[in-house]
């Protein structure tokens, strides 16, 4: 385990925090996307689905049944608790755009043509995407509110410090997944624009707020 | 390329 892995852990485990915290205390899901969430809950549980199958760490198995566990009250404070305070009308992503082309890419691209081996890339290429819906939603609505902000900033940072991780170990442990690091590279990418809309705006104080 | 993921990362 090193530092960047350790912080991205960390960051990850924030982000879903804020988010959780963030519907419960102000009792909405206002701007926040039930289908990016959805689709995280897919991620969640079609990668960790060896926690039935190997045990590596205490560490390891409590942080994953944190995240599904997570990942699942999210989804039904979303569409169950809270579902008169979500803007449907603002989630208007067509998520099949994502599922459908990484469910047949995982199958095209894999280490190994195995159901868990399968579905653990298909878990990897769709995180890199699962966000859009969110970042569609923001755009669409112009608007996002600081905590919001805040949650996709821990979320887009996870994986730029795994990026990191992945390079340390391999120079020091001669280790890669080709898999992860180009889904990883991809998912970055895609926060680039909100990652400097962050910086120049909201860590200035200011609400984030796309140009009309 | 060995494996890393699945096995020890989140």
């Amino acid at each position: 385990m090193n530092i960047f892995r350790f912080l991205g852990d960390i960051s990850h485990l924030s982000a879903i925090i804020i988010l959780l915290l963030k519907i419960w205390k102000s009792r909405s899901c206002a701007g926040i996307s039930g289908k990016s969430q959805l689709l995280f809950a897919i991620v969640f549980t079609t990668r960790y689905l060896d926690l039935f199958t190997n045990f590596i760490s205490f560490y390891n198995t409590s942080m994953k049944v944190v995240y599904v566990a997570s990942s699942y009250a999210t989804v039904w404070m979303i569409y169950s608790k809270f579902k008169a305070t979500y803007d449907g009308n603002h989630d208007t992503f067509r998520v099949e755009f994502l599922i459908v082309p990484t469910a047949i890419l995982s199958f095209l691209v894999n280490h190994d043509f195995t159901p868990l081996e399968i579905l653990w890339t298909f878990s990897i290429y769709l995180e890199s995407v699962a966000i859009l819906p969110q970042l569609f939603m923001v755009s669409k609505t112009g608007e996002a509110e600081t905590i919001t902000s805040h949650y996709l900033f821990a979320l887009g940072i996870y994986r730029t410090l795994y990026l990191f991780n992945w390079i340390w170990r391999y120079q020091f442990e001669e280790f890669f997944d080709l898999i992860a690091i180009v889904a990883g590279l991809v998912q970055t990418v895609l926060y680039c624009d909100f990652f400097y809309l962050y910086i120049t705006k909201v860590l200035k104080g200011k609400k984030l707020s796309l140009p009309a | 390329c060995k494996r890393i993921m699945g096995k020890d990362e989140l």
